[in-house]
C-alpha cells in the first residue's frame, strides 16, 4: 500500500488547502525554519489516529487546528486526508476492489471528531483496523521525528525492544 | 510470540552488524539481549565500536557517531522487515560530507523497496531525491508547497487544489 | 538574595526582548515568572512569536526555532552578566542560512566582550572565527589538532608541544 | 580572565599531548564526527572540577582516561591543565601578582586524583574557590553542550530559573 497523496487543510500552519504528491522512490521536503515540514509529519500521524496531543509538539489537540497568524484568523477545523494506491499487498478483504484507499481525519473546534474512508463516516476503531491490517503506521520505525534519532542509542535497553517487537 | 521474537532479533541483528560497518567505513556493531532466557522481558543492550577505536560504553560516543549508530540499527530493522514508506526527519543534522554521502547511498539502495521522505537541510541530501518538495511561508504563518520532479527535466509538480 | 535575583530577571527579560528580535528578523518574546508574589521559587515561562506569526505554546515551534529562541535566551544573559567565555558546540546545527547568518552577526558582536569558542560543522559560521582548529583522526582513535590564524594570513598555530 | 591555552593528554581521543591556544575574539573547532571535538569540551569541564561521569557521557571517571585504539594500549593517566591569563579582572587575592594562573588537574586509573594550581599540589576546594572568584564556569549559560540548547525551550519553567540564578 502506497501513499499517493497527502491532503492538508486547515492543520496546523497548512492554512490554505495543500495536496502533496507521494511518488515512488525518494521524495526531498526543504525550507526554512519553522516554514512547515515537521507539520507535514505531524499530519500524516494524526490521519493515521495518534491521539497523543503532546506527541505532536501541542498541549491539546485543539493545537493542530489553524491558530491563524498575523493576517488571518483562525480557522474552525483541521482536517487531513491520506490516500493510498492499493497495489495488492496486505490491503484488508473489504478494501480489496479499491484502487485507492482514503482516510480523512477531522478535528473542529468545539472538540468533535470525524473520521472517513473512502469518504464515508467511520469509527477511529475502522481506521486503526484499517492500518493495523496494511503495517502502515504501526511500526515505529518507519517515521523518525525530528531530534529523535538520538534517542535510540541514549534510550534504556527495555525502550530498544519496542523496535524490534514492532519487526516481529 | 516468544520464538518470532527471538528469530526477529537474530534477523535484526545480523542485519546490523552489515549495516554499521557499510556507513561507519568499517568498524562493528551488535545487539545483545540482557537477559537472553528471558527474550520478551530482556532488555537489547548496543555495543558499537567505530573504525579504529576501542570498543567503549556507546554513551562516549560522538553526536555524530550516535546518530549514525542509530540509523544504522533503523535501516538494519527496515531491511528485515520494510514498511511501505520510510519518513526521516533530518536525522542528517550531526553528520559530516562523509557520513551524509554513505547514508544517502544506502537510502538510494531502500528506495527502490519502499517510498522515502526526507526533510532535510542538507545541500547534499537534497541532490539525491527523484522529487523535491520546497515548503514556503511568502505569507508569514501560512504554509505553501512548491514541487519540482527532478527526474522529468525538472517539471513543476501540482501541489495546490 | 530577593531583589538581587528580581532586578536580574528584569534586566535579562529586557535583553531577550531585545535580543529575539535580531535573531528572528522580527517578532517577540518574552520571560514571565509563573508566581511573581514568590519569585525565588517561581519557575521562569517563555513566550515566543516569531514574525507574523500566533502566539502559541513554545511547544509548538519548530526545530530551528526552538533551538534560535534558546540562543537568545542564552544571548540576552550573556549580555547582562558576560562571562569570560562563552563556548557554543554546534548550537547552529538545526538552523536554515538566514538564521545561520543572523546568529553569527551576533556572536561577532558579543566576541568583542570576551572569548568565542565555537564547535561547528557548518560552512557559513566557518567564516567567522579569527582562528580554526582542525581536529583530526588521521591514527584512528588518536586525536590531533591543526591550527590556523585566519587573520594573519593564514599562519600555522602552534599546538603539539 | 581570559584562557590561554588548554593541555590536554590521555584524556579521552588525546593520547598525545595536545596544546591549544584561545586568544581573543572567536575561536572555531572543525572536524569530521567523532574526531574529538567535544572532547575538548568536556576536558575543559574537567579541568574546572567536573565531578559527574555522566556529564561527561561516560559511566565512571576512568572513562576519560584514554582506553586505546587498534594502534595503541590505554593510558594509566589522564591529565588537562587549563592556563588563564590574569587580565586584572575578578582574580582571586592570592593569585594577583600570577601573570598566568594555571590548574592542573589528573587522574589515575587506580583512582587517585591529584590538583594542582600555578603547578603546586591543591585541594579540589582549592580548585573550586579559584573558579567561583573568577566566575569562570560556574556560570551554566557559558558552555552549551551539543544537543543541549533546544532543551532550554522545552525544559520545565523551574529549571529555567536556575540559567538567571546564575546571573544574578
Ligand atoms: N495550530 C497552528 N496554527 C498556526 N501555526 C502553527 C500551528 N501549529 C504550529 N504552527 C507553526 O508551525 C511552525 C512549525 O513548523 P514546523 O515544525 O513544521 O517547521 P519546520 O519546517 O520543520 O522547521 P525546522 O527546519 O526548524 O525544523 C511553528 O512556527 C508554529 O508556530
Ligand atoms: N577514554 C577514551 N579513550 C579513547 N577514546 C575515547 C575515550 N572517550 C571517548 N573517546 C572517543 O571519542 C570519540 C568522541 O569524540 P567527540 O565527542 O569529541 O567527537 P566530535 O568531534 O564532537 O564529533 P561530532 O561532530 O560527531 O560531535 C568517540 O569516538 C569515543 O570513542
Ligand atoms: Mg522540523
Ligand atoms: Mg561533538
Amino acid at each position: 500500500m502506497r501513499i499517493k497523496r497527502l491532503e492538508i487543510h486547515g492543520f496546523k500552519s497548512f492554512a490554505d488547502r495543500t495536496v502533496i504528491h507521494f511518488g515512488d522512490g525518494i521524495t526531498g521536503v526543504v525550507g526554512p525554519n519553522g516554514c512547515g515540514k515537521s507539520n507535514i509529519v505531524d499530519a500524516l500521524r494524526w490521519a493515521m489516529g495518534e491521539q497523543s496531543a503532546k506527541h505532536l509538539r501541542g498541549a491539546g489537540m485543539d493545537d493542530v487546528i489553524f491558530a491563524g497568524s498575523e493576517s488571518r484568523g483562525p480557522l474552525g477545523m483541521a482536517e487531513v486526508t491520506i490516500t493510498f494506491k492499493n497495489d495488492g499487498s496486505m490491503v484488508p478483504p473489504e478494501y480489496r476492489d479499491c484502487s485507492e484507499i482514503s482516510v480523512t481525519r477531522r478535528l473542529f473546534r468545539d472538540g468533535t471528531s470525524e473520521y472517513l474512508i473512502n469518504r464515508t463516516r467511520a469509527r477511529l476503531k475502522d481506521v486503526f483496523d484499517l492500518f493495523l491490517g496494511t503495517g502502515i503506521g504501526t511500526k515505529s520505525y518507519s517515521i523518525i521525528e525530528q531530534g529523535r534519532i538520538g534517542l535510540i542509542v541514549t534510550s534504556k535497553p527495555e525502550d530498544r525492544r519496542s523496535l524490534i517487537e514492532d519487526a516481529a | 510470540s516468544r520464538e518470532r521474537y527471538v528469530e526477529t532479533f537474530h534477523l535484526v541483528n545480523e542485519k546490523f552488524q552489515l549495516v554499521f560497518p557499510r556507513l561507519f567505513k568499517g568498524g562493528q556493531a551488535s545487539l545483545v539481549l540482557t537477559d537472553p532466557s528471558n527474550p520478551l522481558e530482556s532488555g537489547v543492550e548496543l555495543l558499537a565500536q567505530p573504525p579504529g577505536k576501542k570498543l567503549q560504553s556507546v554513551t562516549l560516543l560522538s553526536g555524530g557517531e550516535k546518530a549514525l549508530t542509530a540509523v544504522a540499527l533503523i535501516f538494519g530493522i527496515f531491511l528485515i522487515k520494510p514498511t511501505p514508506f520510510c519518513l526521516l526527519d533530518e536525522v542528517d543534522a550531526p553528520l559530516d560530507d562523509a557520513n551524509v554521502g554513505r547514508y544517502n547511498e544506502m537510502v538510494k539502495d531502500m528506495a527502490q523497496i519502499s517510498q522515502f521522505i526526507l526533510i532535510t537541510h542538507n545541500k547534499r541530501t537534497m541532490e539525491i531525491p527523484d522529487r523535491i518538495y520546497g515548503i514556503t511561508m511568502e505569507e508569514p504563518g501560512i504554509s505553501r508547497v512548491v514541487g519540482v520532479d527532478l527526474k522529468d527535466t525538472e517539471k513543476p509538480l501540482r501541489v495546490a487544489s
